[in-house]
């Protein structure tokens, strides 16, 4: 473990809560993109299925249980509980164009062809392109709510700092892993545009409003 | 690349 990666984790799940008490709070869920948090949901689920076979240590274990339960109840106020509130007409991204080249990438591209493994590629592969039907969603509302936007800022700083993480590990662990790093570098790019946006508008304390 | 324990990042 290192400072990058404790960070990155910690980043992680504090834009996990701070999505989830948002819905909570203002028992709505305007403005988020119930399919990325589908996608989460199964990133989380096919990355995660080592948790009962594979024990790393407490911390890993820990955290990922709390990832999967946080995500899975997010989907569930998202898709249950306020379901009133969900803005299923901005949140139009078709994820199946996301899961089927991920999957099918999933298989040609892997460390290992055993399910377990292809299924952490696929996760992998996943993570990196499920935020797309938000910033996908926030480009046709063309504005976020703050609240979504510090979520939208954690989420990519997270996978951010991992790539720091990666960096750490090659020099002093020589741990490298090409799958983590591509998909990583991937996922922190499509996030720049909104990096800028918030450094920019909401950090002044501004809304996040895309130009229309 | 995997090491004996499988993945051990989140």
């Amino acid at each position: 473990m290192n400072i990058f990666r404790l960070v990155g984790d910690l980043s992680h799940l504090l834009a996990i809560f701070v999505l989830l008490l948002k819905i909570w709070k203002s028992r709505s869920c305007a403005g988020v993109s119930g399919k990325s948090q589908i996608l989460f949901a199964l990133v989380f689920i096919t990355r995660y299925l080592d948790l009962f076979t594979n024990f790393i240590s407490v911390y890993n274990s820990l955290m990922k249980v709390i990832f999967i339960a946080s995500t899975v109840a997010t989907v569930y106020l998202m898709y249950i509980k306020f379901k009133a509130t969900y803005d299923s007409n901005h949140d139009t991204f078709r994820i199946e164009f996301l899961v089927v080249p991920v999957g099918g990438l999933a298989f040609l591209v892997n460390h290992d062809f055993t399910p377990l493994e292809i299924l952490w590629t696929f996760s992998i592969y996943l993570e990196s392109v499920a935020i797309l039907p938000q910033l996908f969603m926030i480009s046709k509302t063309g504005e976020a709510e703050t609240i979504t936007s510090h979520y939208l800022f954690a989420l990519g700083s997270y996978r951010a700092l991992y790539l720091l993480n990666w960096i750490y590990r090659y020099y002093f662990e020589g741990y490298f892993d090409l799958i983590a790093v591509v998909a990583g570098c991937v996922q922190t790019i499509l996030y720049c545009d909104f990096f800028y946006l918030y450094i920019t508008k909401v950090m002044w304390g501004k809304k996040l409003s895309l130009p229309a | 690349q995997e090491n004996a324990q499988g993945h051990d990042e989140l």
